[in-house]
């Protein structure tokens, strides 16, 4: 299986 | 006091059918200098950012920054009135309630006039660290698109890999397992070229269904740009002559 990632890992909510 | 005139309206019209299945509520940015939008889809997963130079306008004027909170699907409703050789004008006063969108045709001496009720949006921004990609590859659009569509027929997740000689487009699932590979093409047609740049290969997962979505906007622009790090989400780009730039961001699927 595979989870998707969701962009909040990646990017910084200001 | 905004108002920005586009002589080609056909590609604003493009813009908001190429967002309008993403993202639904957005804040567009007015500056001097130009019109930005960023916005995240519902799951954040995906995230449309948008970049019009004020050069690429006829007419151009933004005596501050403003930000018009719009509804894309009834952007893109209003949309449906332009004809695809309007010249399309948008205009807004400082504290606006709507946003009035212009189509002319000077030929026909047809006018159209819609008042875009605006809306109060608190969204959140994302800061996108710039990023050195070490894997960036240029493709036909209009091919990726078909490599995409064709793919998602046979699964719903597509493996990218990257490396020096090729770029690879892999998928596997109870049809069977496969793979589209591209290495460099400098043909002479510059837009059948696909250019690899690759300093480091990359290999990720992503969900094909979000790619079939960016490239609605491949009638934007000959090729598509894909941008990759092994660290990082996806950035699918189409540069818009003259005017600016759509990007796409896709987060990544990870194998359990």
């Amino acid at each position: 299986g595979r989870t998707q990632v969701r962009l909040d890992s990646f990017f910084r909510v200001y | 006091m905004f108002e920005a005139k586009l002589t080609e309206g056909l590609i604003l019209k493009k813009i908001v059918e190429s967002i309008k299945d993403i993202v639904t509520d957005v804040n567009i940015d007015i500056s001097p200098s130009g019109i930005s939008l960023q916005a995240m889809d519902s799951s954040h997963v995906a995230l449309v950012s948008l970049n019009l130079s004020m050069d690429g306008f006829e007419h151009y004027r933004a005596d501050t920054n403003m930000v018009l909170g719009v509804s894309i699907a009834n952007l893109a409703k209003v949309m449906k009135l332009a004809d695809n050789n309007d010249q399309i004008t948008l205009q807004a006063d400082q504290e606006a309630t709507h946003l009035k969108i212009i189509f002319e045709n000077p030929k026909t001496e047809r006018t159209t006039e819609f008042n875009l009720n605006l809306i109060t949006i608190d969204s959140e921004h994302l800061a996108i660290p710039e990023t050195e990609y070490s894997s960036v590859v240029t493709i036909n659009s209009g091919e990726f698109s078909k490599i995409c569509k064709e793919l998602f027929s046979l699964s719903e997740t597509v493996q990218i890999t990257t490396n020096t000689d090729y770029v690879q487009f892999s998928v596997e699932g109870e049809v069977g397992s496969g793979q589209v590979r591209l290495g460099h093409n400098d043909s002479e047609k510059k837009e059948d070229q696909t250019i690899l740049e690759v300093s480091e290969s990359v290999q990720q997962q992503f969900a094909i269904r979000y790619l079939n979505m960016f490239n609605k906007a491949s009638t934007l622009s000959s090729f598509t740009r894909l941008c990759l790090h092994q660290e990082q989400p996806l950035v699918v780009e189409f540069k818009i002559d003259n005017l600016g730039v759509l990007k796409y961001f896709l987060a990544p699927k990870i194998s359990d």
